[in-house]
């Protein structure tokens, strides 16, 4: 699980239950002792692998719904919640966005949009490179130091090169690690376990950059893993940079099996593909 | 739930603040102000503690247990 703070920005991803929507009040009240106003919220997820574990009062999306505009202000007049489907049985992005009415255009007027992100779901990795997120038997490193090992021998490091990494290996398997490069983060996280082998990686990016920047650094995270089946879930306000992710993946051996798009009022556009892989 | 507690894809939250105080505005910090203490409190009731951390001028990003 990851937690990025920028100054007027805080996202939380946490692996297994939703309980990550119980921080939505405490950090509203945080921040506004800071003299900062809740203005934007956005919370995106893939279907539920173990629906019934997931505890009150996020068992389903509506549900999940229903929390988040209980704990959001009311000058979050524009609300829009979605489930996009996929063709792939029990592969659904759930999507729900808030945003003040001043929202649009005081984000605009400061700095116009132009940063994508994009949000990988791998299940179904291959077995061989997933055994490389487990911890040696009899391993006395800390997770600090077990999770740089991992970082090298997996070649996340290679990923995008000029990052910082901070990484951690779990006991006795799975791993974390965030990328900070500039002020763009990016994040992977690792359950090995074969039969609900799981990556998943995420990453920022700006229409300004070379089309080839994110092709590249895609192509690399889904390599590291090489999975079955994969979901992209790209948000942004320009619709060209989902043909990218589709143009990253043909290469790998994925063929894209679906895609739909919708809407969010302040959110952008955001792109849902699904791909599995042509042959093992 | 599977037996390792894995529970499935992650789910994200994202959110966006902003200040009418122009001195707030203008401050480079904002959020980063938020001491350990505060984050701690938040995380609690996330049920996760940070395992590693790292930041630069930008933004301050820390890998979560769970």
């Amino acid at each position: 699980s990851s937690l990025f703070v920028y100054p007027t920005k805080i996202i939380i991803k946490t692996c297994g239950t939703t309980q990550l929507l119980k921080s939505i009040r405490p950090l509203i009240h945080f921040a506004n002792n800071l003299g900062l106003t809740l203005c934007g919220c956005r919370y995106t997820r893939g279907s539920f692998i173990f629906p019934k574990a997931q505890p009150f009062p996020h068992t389903h999306f509506k549900e999940e719904v229903i929390y988040i505009e209980e704990q959001i202000p009311n000058n979050l007049c524009y609300r829009k919640a979605s489930v996009m489907p996929s063709k792939l049985p029990s592969y659904s992005w759930h999507v729900f966005t808030a945003s003040d009415q001043t929202y649009m255009p005081r984000f605009a007027l400061k700095s116009p949009d132009v940063n994508f992100t994009v949000e990988v779901c791998m299940t179904e990795l291959d077995r061989n490179l997933a055994r490389k997120f487990f911890k040696k038997a009899g391993d006395s490193k800390t997770g600090d130091s077990a999770g740089k090992d991992m970082t090298a021998l997996t070649g996340v490091d290679n990923i995008n090169p000029g990052a910082i990494i901070c990484d951690f290996a779990f006991d006795p398997c799975g791993y974390s690690m965030n990328g900070i490069d500039g002020d763009r983060y990016s994040t992977i996280h690792v359950t090995p376990e074969d039969g609900y082998s799981y990556a998943s990686f995420e990453c920022v990016g700006s229409i300004y950059d070379d089309a080839d920047d994110i092709v590249g650094v895609l192509k690399r995270a889904v390599q590291v893993f090489r999975p079955a089946t994969l979901t992209v879930s790209t948000t942004s306000t320009s619709h060209e940079v989902w043909t990218r992710v589709a143009h990253a993946m043909e290469p790998l051996g994925l063929k894209c099996r679906s895609c739909v798009m919708d809407e969010f009022p302040a959110a952008g556009s955001i792109v849902f593909q699904s791909f599995t892989a042509a042959r093992r | 739930m599977a037996v390792s507690g894995f529970e499935g894809f992650e789910k994200r939250l994202e959110l966006h603040f902003f200040g009418d105080d122009p001195v707030v505005n203008n401050m480079e910090m904002g959020l980063r102000l938020l001491d350990f203490e505060s984050l701690e409190k938040v995380l609690h009731a996330v049920q996760c503690t940070v395992v590693s951390a790292v930041g630069n001028h930008f933004f301050d990003a820390y890998v979560l247990s769970e």
